[in-house]
């Protein structure tokens, strides 16, 4: 491929990539299934909610950062089980997971999230967009669980879910890449094993389109909490250096 | 390579926090 073009992979090679990534997937999911229903869906209760709202800004802040970051090392672990991600250059493997790791962690989320309740599984119980009000961010925050929900509403299977967040991590625009025509070409073929998998699944046409809609959702929600830490290291920035787990500095440039 | 200390070790990692 000369870049414009897809590239031509026979039926088998899209079943094997159909399969490679998936596996990654559930191996790196952080929560299988099963123990999700295990926990039961337990939500917090009011004097629980109360004691999140009630803590220091900074405090919230921070924990919020020590699971983002746990997630983080998740995707960064189904990263590198991609076929082909580990043959990129240092300089692309590093540039695609500063620019997309955060947003497979919001495409990860529907796994843990309850539409009904509009709660997501969060330190140990599912806790609605009120648990998070000391962060002072209730905007991102309305942003995310919509963009949560609207993910559910998809029901995508674990196949559909492994290979869209292999697609949204190999972005082939992100800036300063230098091997852009190779995570091209793996782009292409992601694209083409999730567009298998979807019509072997029966799905109906616009699923795809509407998964192309969530990429610039997802773009936005992650320059937003950019924009939200900057604005709260402005206000604490000891505390984000001495407090925040080293490796959601190194993504966020904080 | 500093500046990106800790993906360079988590890339590099055979044995990782899923892993362990």
């Amino acid at each position: 491929s000369n870049g414009d073009s897809p590239p031509t992979v026979s039926m088998a090679e899209l079943d094997h990539l159909v399969q490679i990534i998936s596996k990654s997937h559930l191996e790196t999911c952080q929560y299988l299934r099963e123990e999700l229903q295990q926990m039961s869906w337990q939500n917090f209760l009011q004097d629980e909610v109360e004691r999140y709202q009630s803590k220091p800004r900074e405090v919230m802040w921070q924990l919020c950062a020590v699971k983002i970051t746990e997630a983080i090392q998740y995707v960064v672990e189904f990263a590198k089980r991609i076929d082909g991600f580990m043959d990129l250059c240092q300089n692309d493997q590093i540039v695609l997971l500063k620019a997309g790791s955060l947003e497979v962690v919001f495409v990860r989320m529907c796994r843990v999230f309850d539409s009904q309740n509009n709660t997501v599984y969060f330190d140990g119980k599912f806790a609605g967009p009120d648990v998070f009000k000391a962060l002072g961010c209730d905007d991102l925050i309305t942003s995310v669980f919509d963009f949560a929900k609207s993910m559910c509403s998809l029901h995508l299977t674990e196949d559909e879910l492994a290979l869209f967040s292999a697609f949204v991590l190999l972005s082939a625009d992100r800036s300063w890449l230098q091997e852009k025509l190779q995570v091209e070409k793996l782009q292409q073929k992601i694209q083409l094993a999730l567009q298998h998998v979807l019509q072997k699944n029966q799905r109906e046409d616009g699923v795809l389109n509407k998964l192309r809609c969530k990429v610039s959702a997802l773009r936005s929600l992650c320059s937003r909490h950019t924009e939200k830490l900057s604005a709260f290291r402005a206000i604490y920035p000891d505390i984000v250096r001495t407090h925040f787990p080293p490796l959601y500095k190194e993504l966020f440039g904080a | 390579k500093e500046k990106h200390k800790i993906l360079h070790q988590l890339l590099q990692n055979s044995t990782s926090p899923v892993d362990l």
